[in-house]
């Protein structure tokens, strides 16, 4: 599992 | 942020207030399938749990909070304030069928095993399948209002804008989220179909999509 991805989207 | 995502999230916001207000000033919710409003309410939820711990931008908090917003006013216009003109035997989509392949995925394919982020996979992949019912439902019926299709067709073209802002993120800044494009793809092709239909019935006037 890499690392989360930025949530920047709705 | 590029011009296909904030269209796309325009879009969407438009889409959602013409079925606020297409129920809102009919009073009826005749056609409209509860069962996915309540889904995308879902969808809303799981994914904007961030909305207190990660601050991203005005404009991201205030687009959320809206979404959410509309989203609960809309489930409590159809199962509350107009219950009378909900069609619940045509809203007859086995949403179980729906919920539990997305969560056993969600837990499956992640990109970490923490309860926001299995929340938020959650929510992608429930987003891709949440209009299912009330595609269902038009093809129960036969037909859809013409002003419920035009809330599928900004819903469409949300989701369609969405590909072309990761086709620009990709190439612009390297950006890929697998996750969220893959599912956005599977949830575009779900309109293809409608997006036929809309452009060869409802956009020649005929009021009505009636089904074949």
């Amino acid at each position: 599992d890499d690392d989360a991805l930025p949530k920047d989207e709705l | 942020m590029n011009i296909f995502r904030l269209s796309g999230d325009v879009c969407h916001l438009v889409a959602i207030i013409i079925l606020f207000l297409k129920i809102w000033r009919s009073k009826s919710c005749a056609g409209i399938s509860g069962k996915s409003q309540l889904l995308f309410a879902l969808v809303f939820t799981t994914r904007y749990l961030d909305l207190f711990t990660a601050f991203i931008s005005i404009y991201n908090t205030v687009m959320k909070v809206v979404f959410l917003v509309l989203a609960y006013a809309t489930v409590s216009l159809i199962y509350f304030r107009f219950r009378k003109s909900y069609d619940s035997e045509s809203d007859s989509f086995r949403v179980e069928f729906l919920l539990v392949p997305v969560a056993g995925l969600s837990f499956l394919e992640n990109y970490s095993f923490t309860p926001l982020e299995i929340l938020w996979t959650f929510s992608i992949y429930l987003e891709s399948v949440a209009i299912l019912p009330q595609l269902f439902m038009i093809t129960k019926t036969g037909e859809a209002e013409s002003i419920t299709t035009h809330y599928l067709f900004f819903l469409g073209l949300y989701r369609t804008l969405y590909l072309a802002n990761w086709v620009w993120r990709y190439h612009e800044e390297g950006f890929f989220d697998q996750i969220a494009v893959v599912s956005g793809v599977v949830q575009t092709i779900f309109y293809c179909d409608f997006f036929y239909l809309y452009f060869t019935r409802v956009l020649r006037g005929s009021g009505k999509m009636t089904l074949p």
